[in-house]
């Protein structure tokens, strides 16, 4: 018949490139590869048809990446607090920049942000320019300040101020080094213990051009604090990110976010269609 | 890790001879092992291809087993295509030697122009540090800050384009007999067109010694188009594997040598400023292994 042929080598060596070259990993690429191969089984794609053979891929990415949603869930009563935590140098201060921008002009919601990198150089100054240009409200100390403190601080003025959304900026640590980690837990906890039933939404800020190691990072952040979403910073560039669907496999954190761009408004609610666009388009 | 993989892949070798049969599901080990490691396909079908003409027709040596041996000439043929590694720093003539630092978004450009800035000033140069980003909030402040730490002297043009404030920069320190000069450039994408430009007219003006790109060691695939681009643009000297203290393999370090073939240089191993250390191919090749 028809489909008894195995699926034309060519068809599959561009299918695993496409895969492989948009970070999804071997494994994940090895996976979805086995499914187009039973499909092809079952009928659902002649085997020399790269299209029908891509459509399938698409639906399967599209299946694993699932239907969330994307937005910042809000608490019961103000105020609803997001924490932002990441690698270093991955984007977490310009998305949160990002997120004041949306949730002032797209949601109407007025919002604080809270700088807690009180550690690298011009931490709390770069946040600061944002504020500034943005017009909202910060809480901050100088560096070298305790970020724990400034967690409360802030806490403590966005409920005073019964403001809509506080935002928490910290620094960027690599997870495999644990007092940082335990240093993130306590401004989880710190912020918990202020606000009962926060923070509502954690975000984990990751680089689209990452590889397999955010897979890792994703896995011990949430161990350290409970990650509800992730950021997908730099998508404006010709990576991909694909290892967000291997997150998505093995510990069920959706994309929350898309940073396309270093302005206050290149940033998006995940679009599952568009991103497969981005993929197969 | 790949050694254990391999023991098993190998555990029934009953020949003498290593052959094109007997080494395949080992390069399938290799290959799952670099892909892992965040090496690019496509320089993943190149190396197998070369380990695969190394290992071919070996006799299996008394004293190791077969996947001792198999893994000694992947190990081996990672080493020879990772370096060799020049780790001088650039001369000084008659004016400054001059450093550019180049790279995406975030990679640990400006850190780690302060941490080849305390380098340089460990091995008596004296050198200063241009403050080339004049787009991202606070960046001017984030290398003064530095520089203030290690007393290295920052040339900064708040309201001056990236050309004239690095050519003012080199002039400068020629006047101060300041001896290497350290270009932080800010963080772009290779496919913005004018950003890429600008650090082109950044090098007819300044012409730099070296010119780094300055790469994040977690970086996937994307290192190669990233790497390939910067380099047809630019003309690379080396590259700069930057938070190699984390867990990532770091298989970005082979994309770009195959890509580029210019090797990297150093690795960043801490945030702090003496967290910078120089490349040994065969400490990261044990890495990529895994
Ligand atoms: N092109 C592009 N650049 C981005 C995006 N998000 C952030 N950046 C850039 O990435 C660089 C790092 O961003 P930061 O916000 O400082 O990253 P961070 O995670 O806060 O860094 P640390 O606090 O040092 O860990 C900056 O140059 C940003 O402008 C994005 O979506 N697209
Ligand atoms: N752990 C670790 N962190 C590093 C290393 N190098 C840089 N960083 C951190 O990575 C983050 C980004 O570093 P920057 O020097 O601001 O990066 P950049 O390339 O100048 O960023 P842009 O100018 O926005 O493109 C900061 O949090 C640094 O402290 C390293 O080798 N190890
Ligand atoms: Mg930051
Ligand atoms: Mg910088």
């Amino acid at each position: 018949s028809l489909f008894a042929r195995p699926l034309d080598p060519s068809v599959l060596q561009d299918l695993e490139a496409l895969l492989l070259g948009a970070d999804f990993g071997p494994a994940v690429a090895a996976r979805l590869l086995s499914a187009i191969e039973a499909d092809r089984k079952a009928g659902l794609v002649p085997p020399a048809d790269a299209g029908a053979a891509l459509a399938r891929l698409r639906a399967h990415v599209g299946e694993g990446l699932g239907r969330g949603d994307p937005a910042v869930r809000l608490a019961p009563a103000p105020p609803t607090v997001v924490l932002v935590c990441g690698v270093n140098g991955v984007g977490k201060t310009t998305s949160i920049a990002k997120l004041a921008w949306h949730l002032r002009e797209e949601r109407g919601l007025s919002v604080l942000l809270a700088a807690c990198d009180t550690f690298r150089a011009a931490a709390v100054e770069q946040l600061e320019v944002w504020a500034r240009r943005l017009r909202v409200e910060i809480v901050r100390q100088p560096t070298g300040a305790d970020a724990g403190a400034v967690a409360y601080d802030a806490a403590e003025a966005a409920l005073a101020r019964k403001t809509d959304v506080l935002v928490v900026d910290t620094a960027g640590r690599l997870h495999t080094r644990e007092p940082l980690m335990a240093e993130l837990g306590k401004i989880r906890r710190v912020l918990s213990r202020k606000i009962p039933g926060s923070p509502h939404e954690t975000l984990l800020v990751l680089d689209a051009t990452v590889g397999q190691n955010g897979l890792a990072q994703a896995r011990v952040f949430r161990e350290a604090v409970e990650v509800t979403g992730i950021f997908l910073a730099k998508l404006d560039g010709t990576a991909k990110g694909g290892i967000v669907l291997a997150i998505q496999d093995a510990l069920g954190i959706p994309v929350k976010f898309v940073g396309t761009g270093e302005t206050p408004e290149d940033i998006a609610p995940f679009d599952r269609e568009r991103y497969l666009d981005g993929l197969f388009g | 890790g790949l050694t254990a993989a391999l023991s098993k892949v190998f555990a029934g070798f009953a020949g003498r001879k290593l052959t094109e049969a007997n080494i395949q599901e080992g390069l399938r080990q290799v290959r799952l092992a670099l892909l892992e490691a965040d090496v690019h396909y496509q320089v993943v079908k190149d190396f197998l291809g070369k380990v695969s003409v190394r290992a071919v027709g070996d006799e299996v040596v008394k004293s190791v087993t077969p996947a001792q041996q198999f893994v000694k000439v992947v190990h081996d043929e990672l080493v020879a295509l990772l370096g060799p590694v020049d780790h001088s720093l650039p001369v000084a003539t008659q004016t400054p030697a001059v450093v550019m630092l180049v790279g995406l978004q975030g990679s640990g450009k400006t850190t780690t122009a302060a941490k080849l800035a305390r380098l340089a000033q460990k091995k008596g140069r004296r050198p200063l540090l241009v403050a080339a980003d004049v787009r991202r909030p606070a960046a001017i402040e984030q290398l003064q800050a530095l520089g203030a730490k290690i007393e290295v002297p920052v040339h900064a043009e708040p309201r001056s384009q990236a050309p004239a404030l690095c050519a003012n920069g080199v002039a400068a320190a020629a006047k101060a007999g300041r001896d290497l000069v350290i270009l932080d450039t800010g963080g772009r994408l290779h496919i913005d067109d004018e950003l890429m430009e600008e650090l082109s007219e950044i090098r007819r003006r300044v012409p730099p010694d070296r010119t780094y790109l300055v790469t994040d060691a977690m970086t996937g695939q994307d290192a190669l188009a990233s790497a390939s681009e910067f380099h047809r643009r630019l003309g690379l000297s080396g590259a700069i594997l930057t938070k190699m203290d984390g867990d990532a393999r770091g298989g970005a370090a082979l994309s770009i040598k195959s890509v580029t073939k210019v090797p990297v240089v150093y690795v960043g191993v801490s945030e702090t400023v003496d967290g910078l250390e120089e490349f040994h191919p065969d400490r990261v090749a044990t890495r990529i292994l895994g």
